[in-house]
């Protein structure tokens, strides 16, 4: 199965 | 002094609902226009976003600023003992409260519960969502996308998203075998909540997990349509709208393209 992405590869923490 | 008083108590229930499963704890902030709630599960993979206006409000007073940890899980409790159409109210001291009351009125006003909800402390990070174009947006029936999610989620653990032109695709497969749901924008919109619209600026093709999915799809009650809005290695977008006075936005990082 494919490796997952997190969030914080996309948004940044305010 | 936060007080907000909501005509149909149904809808705060289909909204824990939506979030309990997903985010245990969650920061209620409370403004002078509306709630919004921000959270991410625990492998900070998905993101849930709550937004509920003022407006929504039968009546609704926010002197300052006011930000409630709530537990979703005491929340729920509180609120499985509401009906639908019960008026909810909820209070809370604008100075640091430790605790948040909900009065549950039943409709003939022969009936008031009040109960009292300690506040959590949460050190959540909230992460900052860009406004975003996105290279296509699917607009369907929340109903049959949470049917694809379940029925996909017997073949495989992903889901292959690949739209075009014309249609948008769902793959999955695993040791059963493989399968595939494919939608076709419809031609005539007769009735909204039974059409798919795409709308493509570009062909995308991602995968996601559907364990989140179908956390996601748990929000079906409050809309009839939800909107994927999709881009290439970008989350996912789940979008139900509340009405006009707000919205319930679920955010799926892909999984990794080899």
């Amino acid at each position: 199965t494919k490796s997952q992405h997190q969030l914080e590869n996309f948004f940044t923490r305010k | 002094m936060f007080e907000a008083k909501l005509q149909q108590g149904g809808l705060l229930k289909k909204i824990l609902e939506s979030v309990k499963d997903l985010v245990v704890d969650g920061l209620w902030d409370c403004d002078g226009a509306a709630i919004t709630l921000q959270g991410m599960d625990s492998s900070h993979v998905a993101l849930v976003e709550m937004l509920l206006r003022a407006e929504a409000f039968e009546h609704y007073r926010c002197d300052r600023n006011v930000t409630l940890g709530m537990n979703h899980n005491h929340l729920s409790k509180i609120l499985k003992c509401a009906n639908n159409d019960d008026i909810v109210i909820l209070k809370a001291a604008d100075q640091n409260p430790d605790s948040c009351s909900l009065i549950l009125e039943s409709k003939n006003g022969e009936k008031t519960s009040d109960f009292v909800v300690s506040l959590v402390r949460i050190d959540t990070d909230q992460l900052g969502i860009p406004e975003t174009e996105y290279s296509a947006h699917v607009k369907m029936s929340s109903g049959e996308f949470q049917r694809i999610c379940r029925d996909l989620s017997q073949f495989g653990d992903a889901v292959q998203i690949t739209c075009s032109k014309q249609d948008v695709k769902f793959s999955s497969s695993g040791e059963t075998g493989k399968a595939n749901i494919t939608l076709t924008h419809s031609a005539t919109v007769d009735k909204e909540e039974e059409s798919v619209t795409v709308d493509l600026k570009e062909p995308v093709d991602l995968t996601f997990a559907l364990r989140f999915l179908n956390l996601f799809t748990k929000a079906t009650p409050i809309s009839d349509t939800v909107t994927l809005s999709l881009s290439q290695e970008a989350p996912l977008v789940v979008e139900y709208k509340i009405g006009d006075s707000g919205h319930i936005r679920y955010f799926l990082a892909p999984k990794i393209q080899e």
